[in-house]
């Protein structure tokens, strides 16, 4: 059944496995191969055939319990379980490997230059906006830059039409 | 050709990450 | 027949599903193999206890073979069958399951062609980014520059200012029409003396 989990179904299987095989091997079979020995000493026969059987299950589930230790089998397991539980309720195949890693890599790292083109785009924009108001202070100043030369040079200008008028003043003055 | 699945398999579950790592660090400091 | 190679859970599990299945069935291969021969010993032990015993190693090893030959046709089918459901039901990732490292290729996906656009978008944002920063530096410069160039206009303009306060606190208003009054002053003064002058000769004179 579906709810069963990945490591019950495994020791299920293994035991059906057995089982099948003990079957398969059984009393009967044994004293068809060992005839003559189970003649001869029969109950010697069955306690050699049980202890057969149970030491190949020994056996063989301590070798599964060997590889489920080794492998951390149990746990990579369940992880198995609850990642299918989780996405039970799709149904379409999900996404596998292309082959082509280039390709394979392009999802993982979007998400990446997506946001830092997002950030660029925010920062380009901040930065713009800053400039705008810079332009308008620089042209402001250029203005005002201007304003103040017009002034100099128009006291400048007066100035140098004092110094006319004493340049006059002194040729008035001089004059014999 | 176990080996080369089980190395391949390797690679694709671990370097993504790693690559997305440098990614990332390149990013930073082109932002620096 | 395709050899599924099984990669993806390969990823997920660390080995590929056949490897597990042939490392179990080697184990389990071994162990009928060893059970086997302790089965044999043990009969040859038994027998060799018995005294007069007709029954000769070689007959039990054909026993031995025989019981093995079957029971190994057997595992080999019951494993096989194992093996199919192993990796069918429990070493098998469903088709419809994405492992966790691989999340992001559900959420977004980007044809190459896209990608490129994307990477020349950021690399073209970057090159704006530089010179929108080159622009404001260019931009505060000039700035620190107007402040110089605005405190020296200022500072002449001062000086002007200075110069006519210096001006005003010694009585003239204006400099340009104390200027003109004293030019038209000098000349008033410069005629009367001409006149002084003129009338001084005409008394010598008479």
């Amino acid at each position: 059944s579906p709810a069963l989990s990945r490591v019950k179904l495994l020791d299920t299987m293994v035991d059906t496995f057995l089982q099948k095989l003990v079957a398969a091997g059984s009393y009967q079979r044994f004293t068809e191969c060992f005839k003559c020995f189970s003649q001869l000493q029969s109950e010697m026969s069955q306690r050699i055939y049980d202890k057969f059987v149970t030491q190949l299950q020994t056996s063989i589930l301590e070798e599964i319990a060997e590889i489920k230790a080794e492998g951390n089998l149990e746990a990579v397991l369940n992880a198995l379980d609850a990642l299918v539980e989780e996405g039970k309720d799709r149904q379409e195949p999900a996404w596998r490997p292309s082959g082509d890693p280039e390709k394979d890599l392009r999802s993982p790292l979007l998400p990446y230059f997506l946001q830092q083109r997002d950030t660029l785009r925010r920062r380009v924009q901040r930065q713009e906006a800053e400039n705008r108001q810079l332009a308008e202070q620089v042209l402001n100043g250029r203005r005002q830059v201007e304003e103040l030369q017009l002034q100099c040079r128009a006291r400048w200008q007066a100035w140098q039409a004092l110094h006319r008028e004493q340049k006059e003043l002194l040729a008035v003055l001089r004059e014999p | 050709f176990d080996e080369i699945i089980v190395d391949i398999a390797t690679k694709r579950k671990q370097y993504p990450r790693k690559i997305l790592e440098c990614v990332i660090k390149i990013i930073k400091a082109k932002r620096e | 027949m395709s050899v599924d190679p099984m990669t993806y859970e390969a990823q997920f599990f660390g080995f590929t599903p056949q490897t597990c299945m042939l490392r179990i069935y080697i184990a389990f291969q071994d162990y009928l193999f060893e059970v086997m021969q302790a089965v044999e010993q043990v009969i040859l032990k038994k027998l060799d206890g018995i005294p007069e015993c007709e029954i000769s190693p070689v007959q039990i090893r054909k026993c031995t073979e025989k019981f093995l030959c079957f029971m190994k046709g057997r595992f080999d089918k019951l494993f096989g069958k194992m093996e199919q459901l192993f990796l069918q039901l429990i070493l098998r990732i469903p088709p419809n399951i994405l492992l966790p490292e691989d999340k992001s290729q559900e959420v977004l996906t980007y044809s190459a062609e896209e990608f490129q656009l994307l990477h020349k978008e950021i690399e073209q944002l970057q090159e704006k980014y530089k010179t929108e920063l080159c622009t404001k530096q260019a931009f505060l410069a000039e700035l620190e520059e107007q402040k110089i160039v605005q405190a020296k206009l200022k500072k002449t303009l001062t000086v002007f200012d200075e110069l006519e306060n210096a001006g005003r606190e010694n009585g003239t208003s204006d400099f340009r029409e104390s200027l003109v009054f004293l030019v038209q002053n000098s000349r008033k003064l410069q005629n009367i003396r001409e006149n002084v002058e003129k009338e001084g000769k005409k008394l010598k004179v008479s």
